[in-house]
């Protein structure tokens, strides 16, 4: 699964995700990538968010649309996506993981799986990561 | 306001073997769409691009690079939103379209509904001038290889799978 999301000058957000799926999945088997609410979210009052992992997992807690949710009430944008995940840990063990953008352009990303690439470019500056509490800065 | 952009290539478990392409792969994926905001355009254009360029990367399952299900076809899903009116686009088990996402956003601003399905998804994208590529274009010889064993091995790879977290979208 590949997903981006991001806030132009104007403070309008969007998100995107785009996945094959599982290898041998059942024919017709769909996961949360391209459902509304569960692989991607956003709203200009708050924020965007693409979402990755378990599939059954993501769609059973409507992932993305909880982490605007948080977000909503009061979350930043990396507490948002680490309380959504975490939640989704306990309620329906799945793993997996997201990246949010709020509409001031804060940044946020986390993933409770073994690895998860992630990009962000913000004000010039570019920061990676792969491993957990990995963070590369610098330029391409 | 500053544009920001951020891209994912996927939560699991990422073998070594794909590690440095994959992170290589979003980093140029967050260059593009932010060149993209820096030259004034839209937070849509951004992640459009940003998505079309990892689903031309065959070193992540969405588009090029794509897996196989049980029937050894490519079925791909893909969404796209943008969040000043919620307008929304998804398909989902389209067969051999290169970029999904692209047809997620016709989906969204060429129709009334925001998913279409299957041969659905695909006689929309025949109406809107996206050819079907042929499914050799699509899979590789690793996504080939990996359904092969899945197959033949599939009650014991599954059980290997799942505590490997492949078994990701």
């Amino acid at each position: 699964t590949v997903g981006a999301v991001a806030v132009d000058s104007n403070g309008n957000v969007a998100c995107a995700t785009s996945t094959g799926g599982i290898t041998a999945k059942m024919a017709g088997r769909v996961g949360d990538s391209p459902l509304i609410g569960s692989g991607g979210y956003c709203d200009n009052d708050v924020g965007a968010v693409s979402c990755t992992g378990h599939g059954e997992s993501i769609l059973k807690v409507c992932l993305a649309r909880h982490i605007i949710q948080l977000m909503a009430d009061g979350h930043t944008a990396q507490q948002g996506v680490e309380a959504a995940l975490t939640s989704m840990s306990r309620k329906v063990q799945g793993t997996g993981g997201a990246v949010v953008v709020s509409n001031k352009g804060e940044l946020g990303m986390h993933f409770n799986t073994e690895r998860m690439a992630w990009a962000a470019m913000r004000n010039g500056d570019l920061k990676w990561g792969l491993n957990p509490g990995e963070e590369g800065i610098g330029v391409l | 306001m500053l544009p920001a952009i951020v891209i994912h290539g996927g939560a699991w478990a990422i073998p070594d073997n794909l590690a440095e392409a994959s992170v290589l792969a979003v980093k140029e994926a967050a260059q593009r769409g932010y060149e993209i905001l820096q030259g004034g355009g839209s937070a849509l254009d951004a992640v459009e691009a940003a998505v079309i360029l990892l689903e031309d990367n065959p070193a992540f399952d969405a588009g090029t690079g794509a897996v196989l299900n049980e029937d050894g076809e490519v079925e791909l899903d893909a969404m796209i939103m943008e969040g000043k009116s919620l307008a929304a686009g998804g398909v989902c088990c389209v067969k051999n379209i290169k970029n999904p996402v692209q047809l997620a956003r016709l989906v969204m601003e060429n129709t009334d509904h925001v998913l279409l399905s299957g041969q659905g998804a695909n006689t929309f994208a025949k109406s809107q001038g996206i050819e079907e590529v042929p499914v050799e274009i699509l899979v590789t010889e690793e996504s080939k290889r990996e359904w092969e064993t899945y197959m033949q091995f599939r009650k014991t790879v599954k059980v290997l799978f799942r505590e490997r977290q492949s078994d990701h979208d």
